[in-house]
């Protein structure tokens, strides 16, 4: 019956809480997820929702979303945004601000790097069990292509393939060198 | 959809209509644009991919089915999460140990009457090793619940030329808005003059996603910092060192040390052959 379903479920849940991240880096930042498995409404509603914190200079990977899209609403800080559609143009290319709202469609690949003062954003997304996939890291799209696959895509030699691979130390974040265009000390 | 778009009254076949040629094969689509198809809430192609053709890595913003009408070879699905489990070694006899040589994640063969499924949203990329070329008719079903976007069959590509590498990000974006502008304008005029095939083609190669290169659209300097690698790497991976266009299927003209399993026994000595040819050193799932 519907009492024991909706009308005692459980429909709040603290995001912020650190204790609670999902992905966790002490230098890099954090990012906490709710969806269907952690709170069962989400099932429900067929949505999702992410708080992710990122610290100066650096960055979450170059990913993006499988199943849903993402409305990204800036918290705290800001941070530079690139969102590259399938021609690969660069459809979001501006430093978003805290109060500022931004989408990021399915499928679209996304990088963000935090700014000076950091970067604090909340997300929804319109799967219940939202999925993300890695352009880079550990656990990256890349590091599930033979070397040999990733050498012929983009004409490297195996060894530079190989290593290419073994170099993507980290899952989720990045450090932005000192001459990265984004970077605080670059003055872009 | 109108409410009486999907009433047939009747039913035509169709040859595919369109073709976005590459270096190493080609893709002939059925009119994503045909009604009857449109009402179907699918669409079709068929991958023609020559000996030795690697079709890049990419993937789609619907689940794909696809037929192997014929050749053979090796591809790979890319699933998040999921570990590497195909892993090779090489033996040290300096210091009587192994270290890796590779290790990705699954791999698989084709051959001729093979259904294959890519999920939604997963890389893979597909591998004409045989002597033949290979046709593949794919089926993309933009209408399944996995798509929230529209419902053109839209393809995102990880590797290959993309007309925004040309320059930085914003500059390429104003070069392509303006080039935009310009071919749209073009277009006008030529599909005037005749022609139409060639802009349908076009326009359908920039729309689905032939022509482009995800990675391109981020700044290469971002790039080389998330995959913590060289200037030179990072350009070759968006595309910036690359002087010709070699289309979403290239050639390969080196030999590729994929990681394959033996084969087993009942195997034909010529699969036994093909397998060894791939394997290079030794290799354990």
């Amino acid at each position: 019956g519907l009492e024991e379903t909706l009308c005692t479920a459980r429909v709040r849940q603290n995001i912020d809480n650190p204790r609670r991240a999902d992905i966790y880096d002490p230098q890099a930042g954090r990012f906490t997820t709710l969806n269907s498995l952690t709170l069962p409404i989400f099932g429900q509603v067929r949505l999702s929702a992410a708080r992710g914190i990122l610290n100066r200079n650096w960055g979450v990977v170059p990913k993006w979303c499988m199943n849903a899209h993402s409305f990204i609403y800036v918290t705290k800080g800001s941070a530079q945004v690139q969102i590259v559609n399938h021609e690969g143009e660069t459809i979001l290319d501006q430093q978003v601000q805290e109060g500022q709202l931004f989408l990021v469609p399915q499928n679209f690949a996304v990088v963000k790097q935090a700014g000076d003062q950091g970067f604090e954003w909340v997300e929804f997304n319109t799967n219940e069990n939202a999925m993300f996939n890695t352009l880079s890291g550990r656990t990256s799209t890349l590091a599930g292509l033979p070397a040999d696959i990733i050498a012929a895509s983009y004409d490297l030699s195996s060894s530079k393939a190989q290593s290419l691979k073994q170099n993507m130390n980290s899952v989720w974040f990045y450090q932005a060198s000192s001459s990265s265009p984004w970077s605080s000390s670059s003055g872009r | 959809q109108s409410p009486n778009e999907c009433q047939f009254r009747q039913i035509n076949a169709f040859e595919p209509t369109l073709r976005i040629q590459a270096e190493g094969g080609v893709t002939e689509f059925w009119d994503p644009y045909n009604q009857q198809f449109q009402c179907g809430g699918a669409h079709l192609y068929r991958h023609i991919i020559q000996p030795r053709g690697l079709l890049l890595p990419s993937y789609t913003n619907a689940p794909l089915v696809a037929y192997v009408q014929q050749g053979q070879g090796e591809f790979g699905i890319v699933v998040p999460g999921c570990a590497e489990t195909y892993q090779s070694f090489q033996q040290s006899e300096q210091q009587g140990g192994s270290s890796f040589l590779d290790r990705h994640q699954k791999i698989g063969s084709y051959k001729q009457g093979d259904i294959i499924v890519f999920p939604e949203s997963a890389v893979h990329w597909l591998f004409n090793s045989g002597n033949e070329q290979t046709v593949l008719i794919v089926l993309q079903d933009t209408s399944n619940d996995a798509n929230q976007l529209d419902a053109n069959p839209l393809r995102f590509f990880l590797a290959g030329n993309s007309q925004q590498s040309q320059g930085s990000s914003q500059q390429g974006q104003r070069e392509q808005g303006r080039k935009q502008g310009q071919r749209e304008q073009g277009q006008r005029e030529q599909g005037q003059h005749g022609g139409k095939q060639e802009l349908m083609t076009e326009r359908l190669r920039e729309q689905l996603g032939y022509n482009g290169n995800i990675l391109a659209g981020f700044d290469v300097q971002i790039v080389k910092d998330a995959l913590n690698t060289d200037m030179e790497t990072a350009q070759k991976i968006v595309g910036e060192r690359s002087q010709e266009d070699r289309g979403h299927i290239i050639t390969v003209d080196r030999d590729l040390q994929l990681i394959v399993p033996s084969s087993s026994s009942s195997s034909s000595r010529s699969e036994e052959q093909h397998q060894t040819r791939k394997q290079g050193g030794g290799s354990s799932n």
